[in-house]
């Protein structure tokens, strides 16, 4: 454990807990993609089923249960409780023109031929890729409330801190997952659009709208 | 064994 993953972890959990208090406290969850929070809780439950298998620390384990515990919370909380608050409308991304390419590769391009790798392996991909519902509603709206920027920033920060975490990883424990690193190199560039308008927009006391 | 990787990371 080295400060930038930790910080990563912890900055990942914010940004599921702010969207979370967002959405409670506001009781609605317009301009929130329930399409991205479905590919998140599948990224996390097939991810962590090694939860069943293998211990790795405390810390390790509670993260995990709490992130899966999250993700079905928030995806609860969009198709259920407050449903009629939901813009499907606008969340129209075509989501098996990821799900099923992103599967197809898992068993393809894997670190071993298992049920529990490919699993793993497919939500690696999954998760590179699960915020484009998101970022096609805010391109498609043309704008996001500031509260789901600030998610965003949060979540995009946490793949950054992550890559700084493998350079470390690489030089200090020779530690190195070429699958883990091409997909979170991936992810990283999807944010980086967003990052550029958070920090001219909306760190600047803006909200964030996009030009027509 | 080669495949057998254990994912620390979350």
């Amino acid at each position: 454990m080295n400060i930038f993953r930790l910080t990563g972890d912890l900055s990942h959990l914010a940004a599921i807990i702010i969207l979370l208090l967002k959405i409670w406290k506001t009781r609605s969850c317009a301009g929130i993609s329930g399409k991205s929070q479905i590919l998140f809780a599948i990224v996390f439950t097939t991810r962590y089923l090694d939860l069943l298998s293998s211990f790795i620390s405390l810390y390790n384990t509670s993260m995990k249960v709490i992130y899966i515990g999250c993700a079905y919370a928030t995806v609860y909380l969009i198709y259920m409780k407050f449903r009629a608050t939901y813009d499907g409308n606008h969340d129209s991304f075509r989501v098996e023109f990821l799900v099923v390419p992103v599967g197809g590769l898992a068993v393809l391009i894997n670190h071993d031929f298992s049920f529990l790798e490919i699993l793993w392996t497919f939500s690696i991909y999954l998760e590179s890729v699960a915020i484009l519902p998101q970022l096609f509603m805010i391109s498609k709206t043309g704008e996001a409330e500031t509260i789901t920027t600030h998610y965003l920033f949060c979540l995009g920060l946490y793949r950054a801190l992550y890559i700084v975490n493998w350079i470390w990883r690489y030089y200090f424990e020779a530690f190195f997952d070429l699958i883990a690193i091409v997909a979170g190199v991936v992810q990283t560039i999807l944010y980086c659009d967003f990052f550029y308008l958070y920090v001219t927009k909306v760190l600047k006391g803006k909200k964030l709208s996009l030009p027509a | 064994a080669d495949g057998e990787a254990l994912h620390d990371e979350l």
